[in-house]
C-alpha cells in the first residue's frame, strides 16, 4: 500500500460522500445522473463479488462494504426518496451503447474464462465508461452546480492518483494488471476536459457552464 | 482458480 494509492481510495470515499451530502442536505438530486450511478452500483456489484469468497485485508473488505453501502443509498436517493427531483428528461444517455460492447470486451478479453473472473473484468472496463452519462447531461443541460463539480474532480482525482500508484507499483513490485492500467487511462482520458473547465472555472469561484 | 485471487486494488 503506497501514498498515491490510499489517496486515491480516500479521494474515491471523499467523491462519494460529498454527493450523497449534496442529496441530502439540498434533499435534491437535480444535476445527477441516476444512470451514471446505477453503473457504479453495477461496477461495485461485480467487482466486490469476491468478498464472498476471498478474504484479503480488514482493510479492503471494510472499503468495500463502505462503496456498496454509499452507491446504493445514492441510487435509492435517486430513485427513491427524492426521485420527484431527478432530472430524468436530461439524464438520456442509452445505456445500452455502454452496457453491450463493455459485456461482449469483458468476454474476450479477461484474464481467465471463470464467472468471478469475468465479471471483475466486466466491472473494470464499465467503470472506465460509467460517467459518461454524467457527463453528457452536463454538456446537454450545459451547466453543473459547483458541488456537483466537486464530487466530479475528486472521482477524476481518484483515478488519477491510481495512476500513480500503478507506476509506482511497477518500479517497485514488478506489478502490472493490463485490463486494469489501460482501463484506467481511457478512464482518466475522460476526465482531461472537466479538469481544464474545473480549474479555469469553479476554482476561480464561477459556475460550470458551457457555451 | 480462486486460489490465485490476488486483486487487493479497490
Amino acid at each position: 500500500m503506497n501514498v498515491f494509492r490510499i489517496l486515491g481510495d480516500v479521494s474515491h470515499l471523499l467523491a462519494m460522500i460529498i454527493l450523497l451530502l449534496k442529496i441530502w442536505r439540498s434533499k435534491s438530486c437535480a444535476g445527477i445522473s441516476g444512470k451514471s450511478q446505477i453503473l457504479f452500483a453495477l461496477v461495485f456489484t461485480t467487482r466486490y463479488l469476491d468478498l464472498l469468497t476471498n478474504f484479503i485485508s480488514i482493510y479492503n473488505t471494510v472499503m468495500k462494504i463502505i462503496f456498496l453501502a454509499c452507491s446504493y443509498t445514492t441510487v435509492y436517493m435517486i430513485y427513491g426518496k427524492y426521485r420527484n427531483t431527478f432530472d430524468s428528461e436530461n439524464d438520456s444517455f442509452r445505456l445500452e451503447f455502454l452496457l453491450v460492447p463493455v459485456t461482449g470486451l469483458s468476454f474476450l478479453e479477461n484474464y481467465n474464462f471463470t464467472p468471478l473472473e469475468i465479471l471483475w473484468t466486466f466491472s473494470i472496463y464499465l467503470e472506465s465508461v460509467a460517467i459518461l452519462p454524467q457527463l453528457f447531461m452536463i454538456s446537454k443541460t450545459g451547466e453543473a452546480e459547483t458541488i456537483t463539480t466537486h464530487y466530479l474532480f475528486f472521482l477524476g482525482l481518484y483515478r488519477t492518483l491510481y495512476l500513480a500508484n500503478w507506476i509506482w507499483r511497477y518500479h517497485t513490485e514488478s506489478f502490472y494488471d493490463q485490463i486494469a492500467v489501460v482501463s484506467g487511462v481511457v478512464q482518466t482520458i475522460f476526465y482531461c476536459d472537466f479538469f481544464y473547465l474545473y480549474v479555469t472555472k469553479v476554482l476561480k469561484g464561477k459556475k460550470l457552464s458551457l457555451p | 482458480d480462486l486460489d490465485d485471487w490476488d486483486k487487493d486494488e479497490l
